[in-house]
This record gives C-alpha cells, sequence and structure tokens, in this order.
C-alpha cells in the first residue's frame, strides 16, 4: 500500500483553557438539542486529542462526563444557576464522545453522541440509606401520582387547561410511603374548568410549558397529594414557511378569545409558580 | 493488506496526563 503520511494530532492539557472552551460549547449543544428531561452541566473532560483539518482548522476530538442538574430543559434559568442533582438525590451521569471544529476562533460541533445513566442504588443506599431511588416511569404508581396531581393543579386552575408533556422523574419515598414525581406540562386551547374532553384540547400555537414537583402520600382510606408548578413564558411560534418560501405569520389560536390573557409579566419573569396545591 | 497509517504523536511539552478535574463529583 503507499505509504501514507503520518496522522498527527496535538496532545492537549484536559484542563486546558482551550479544551474547555471546547467542552463547554459541547456541553451547550447537549442542552439545545436536548428533547426532554433535565439540564446537564460538565463534570470531568476525560480525554481530548486535537486533529488538523484540512484545508484549515483543528478538530478537538473530547471525551466529557456531565452531571444532570435540577433544571428541567426547557427552563429558561441559565445553566450556571443550575443545581447540580447531588448523589443523595439519586444523582444522573452522561458520557458523551464529541468532535468540535474549531476554526477562526469560533467552535462549532460536528459530531455528538451521549448518554446518561443513574447513578447505582448501592451508591445512593451509601450515602444516604432513607433516601427514595429513582422509579421507573411507567411504574403505576408514578403514572397514578402524576395523574391525580395534573388534575388536582388543572382543578384549581382560573386559566387553560393544562396536558402532560412527560414523566421527567419519579422517586418511591419509603417514609412516609410516598411517591415523588417530576413532570412537564403545557397549556391548551381549552379553559380549565369547562374542560369535558381533554382529548379534545389542543397544545397553543405559542407553546406555553410547565414544570411540576407533586407528591402523593398514602394514608389510611386514601391519599395526599401536594403539587407546585412553574410555568414558563410563552415560547413564540417558530416562523413557518409558505410554498413560496415567504414566512407567515404568527396563526392566531382559535381559542385566544376564549382563554383569559396569560398573566402579563412585570418585569418580565421566566416563570410563575402556582402552588403548592393541595 | 493496506499498511495502517503511522500515527505519531506531535512532539511538544508533555500535557498533564486526562482526564482532568473533577467539578462536581463522580458517581
Amino acid at each position: 500500500a503507499p505509504h501514507l503520511p503520518g496522522l498527527v494530532y496535538r496532545e492537549l492539557n484536559c484542563d486546558d483553557p482551550e479544551t474547555e472552551q471546547a467542552a463547554l460549547v459541547a456541553v451547550d449543544y447537549i442542552n439545545d438539542h436536548l428533547l426532554g428531561g433535565y439540564k446537564h452541566t460538565l463534570n470531568q473532560i476525560d480525554k481530548v486529542k486535537v486533529w488538523p483539518r484540512r484545508p484549515m482548522g483543528e478538530v478537538f476530538e473530547l471525551e466529557i462526563d456531565t452531571l444532570e442538574t435540577t433544571c428541567y430543559v426547557r427552563d429558561p434559568t441559565p445553566l450556571a444557576n443550575c443545581t447540580v442533582r447531588q448523589l443523595t438525590e439519586h444523582a444522573v451521569e452522561g458520557d458523551c464522545d464529541f468532535q468540535v471544529l474549531k476554526q477562526d476562533g469560533q467552535f462549532t460541533v460536528l459530531f455528538a453522541k451521549c448518554h446518561s445513566s443513574p447513578d447505582s442504588a448501592e451508591d445512593v443506599r451509601k450515602v444516604c440509606p432513607q433516601c427514595g431511588l429513582l422509579a421507573p416511569m411507567n411504574d403505576t404508581k408514578v403514572v397514578h401520582a402524576v395523574d391525580v396531581a395534573l388534575t388536582a393543579f388543572n382543578t384549581q386552575s382560573n386559566g387553560s387547561y393544562f396536558q402532560l408533556v412527560e414523566i421527567s422523574r419519579a422517586q418511591h419515598v419509603p417514609l412516609p410511603p410516598s411517591t415523588y414525581v417530576e413532570f412537564a406540562v403545557a397549556a391548551t386551547d381549552c379553559v380549565a374548568k369547562e374542560v369535558t374532553d381533554p382529548a379534545k384540547c389542543n397544545l397553543l400555537a405559542e407553546k406555553q410549558y410547565g414544570f411540576c414537583k407533586a407528591t402523593l402520600t398514602e394514608k389510611v382510606g386514601g391519599e395526599d397529594v401536594a403539587v407546585t408548578c412553574t410555568l414558563f413564558q410563552t415560547q413564540p411560534v417558530p416562523p413557518q414557511l409558505q410554498p413560496d418560501g415567504t414566512e407567515m405569520s404568527n396563526p392566531t389560536s382559535v381559542a385566544d378569545s376564549a382563554l383569559p390573557p396569560p398573566p402579563q409579566a412585570d418585569p418580565p419573569v421566566a416563570a410563575l409558580v402556582v402552588g403548592p396545591v393541595v | 493488506n493496506v499498511a495502517q497509517p503511522s500515527i505519531v504523536v506531535a512532539a511538544g511539552p508533555m500535557a498533564r496526563p486526562c482526564p482532568g478535574r473533577i467539578r462536581h463529583f463522580k458517581i
């Protein structure tokens, strides 16, 4: 075979500022592309190789570890203000491989592959014998707890009827026997007090997401639920291109007139907390 | 057989071995 010129990569320190810059661009990429769950933050840079790229630039080949934060992925809170989920809360780690192009001082992600995994139950038990462990999202108690919590939230709502987007986290808590759940919701074009058939409600064109935390406590002869939801500001409708390429103006939702105006934020707040509803 | 191109590491100051520092905690 013809002799190929040796491929040469540049070794770089994992804590080198340039490496960290590339890793932070990679973490932002994760959080911008996650479809659900929680934002992740950089925990450790495992490996880095810097390959030359013809005709110009360099490709940073990175292996990074991340940790899940407590911020839901659609929460507008800046990542720097998001708390890292602690070991006692049953932490979740991400392992990612990235290729990040550096050209003209700019970093661009070329390739990303990540997977996340929760800490082992044994490790959680080591640091906190009585802490709750993560439960499967399709666990019947989890689904029931979310159902009861969302019903309680909609029952007290004076505005839109909110429907479930995803169950993002759940734990069985031993004492008192209860189920702790976190889930995402979105406003629909129905008025909560007037809903007869939730299946007829549609998500608003201008998405308004919310994030709820709830505890369903079992007791003799029944159950108690406490739920608190944080509603995020509405997200503008992405412009839809007409066949000839022109952008369509925001389609107004027909139910807008039926709904009370969304709570005006003054000054605009990123989120409105509703609850706890017991 | 296709010769595997030899990968040569550029000479330079030895970078401190990776992995880098842990910013929060290790699972």
